[in-house]
């Protein structure tokens, strides 16, 4: 066999190095796969990871991440986590300390804090500059069937009952993905 | 977003993912990554896979665990991971996805959709060091 192993997607060889030094020092896949993650979020990898990038239509970066582990099927996630930045530790927190499966928004900072994890802003200039040049057209955005049009107003908008587009996918690149 | 899957020395497998999701979404909105079978998936007896791309529609498809579950059945990474690409591509010509699946041997395959090229980084006691692989879409 191959193993041990890691992979991640993309280029991002600094969390590969993390991950495999894990490895080969008897670390657990588990503590590979955190770590890995954890140095991504820090390096802010591409600005598709951790805080200071991919800023909400509020110019808001909200963190997610998830944590599986493979040999009893034990999983901890978290979705739109505000102001804090340890997304995948929190992630693992909530698989090793609580019974659920993922924690959202608000409640995913408060367990966080619970945790021991300390809140922050995560806007950055960069993130705040990408917002601001994004408002002044709203353009490309994520409404479908509203009025006014989106692809040529901002919002806010109200459902358009007259217009039906067929669903599409987004415009995704290496800056800009889940 | 990272995802990442890891085997241990003792065979242990773990899969994960983290990301600050799309640029501009509507405020709320969670996408793929920490959707359990969608952004990763992992089970020891067979293996893990982890996906990237768009959010909003891979998550549609759950492609991590459909990609596990094809090995189960018998398919090879590379073929695992191609499966679960061209399932989201029969609805989703346009969209732009990839994912990385490796068994429980650490042999490993990726695909790709909507990009030139997919990069993925790799390290196995094979290897000795980490590399970037491509996998061409």
């Amino acid at each position: 066999p191959s193993t041990p192993v890691v992979i991640n997607t993309w280029a991002f060889t600094d969390s590969t190095t993390k991950s495999w030094s894990i490895l080969n020092s008897n670390g657990s896949a588990i503590d590979a796969v955190v770590a890995g993650c954890t140095v991504c979020e820090q390096n802010q990898c591409d600005g598709t990871v951790g805080y200071g990038g991919s800023p909400d239509e509020n110019g808001e970066t909200t963190l997610d991440a998830l944590i599986i582990d493979g040999v009893t099927m034990n999983m901890g996630a978290v979705g739109h986590m505000k102001r804090i930045k340890d997304a995948a530790k929190v992630a693992r927190h909530v698989m090793e300390n609580t019974k659920h499966t993922l924690l959202v928004g608000d409640g995913a900072t408060q367990f966080a804090i619970q945790m021991g994890f300390k809140e922050t802003d995560l806007s950055t200039n960069y993130s705040l500059t990408l917002w601001n040049q994004w408002k002044t057209n709203c353009q490309p955005n994520f409404w479908n069937n509203v009025r006014p049009n989106p692809e040529k107003y901002c919002g806010p908008y109200k459902p358009n009952p007259s217009s039906k587009s067929k669903p599409t996918s987004n415009f995704v690149d290496m800056k800009n993905h889940d | 977003t990272i995802g990442i899957v890891a085997i241990d020395h003792n065979g242990n497998i773990a899969a994960g993912t983290s990301t600050n999701g799309a640029k501009f979404k509507i405020p709320g909105r969670v996408g793929d990554s920490p959707i359990p079978g969608s952004g990763a998936y992992a089970m020891n007896n067979i293996g893990a896979a982890s996906a990237t791309g768009d959010g909003d529609i891979m998550m549609r498809f759950l492609p991590s665990f459909h990609a596990v579950q094809a090995m189960k059945y018998g398919h090879n990474p590379k073929d695992a991971a191609q499966l679960a690409i061209n399932t989201i591509v029969q609805y989703y010509p346009e969209f732009s996805g990839a994912i990385i699946v490796v068994d429980k041997y650490g042999h490993y395959g990726a695909a790709c959709h909507g990009f030139d090229k997919f990069p993925y980084s790799i390290a196995n006691s094979n290897f000795g060091k980490v590399m970037v692989l491509y996998a061409e879409c």
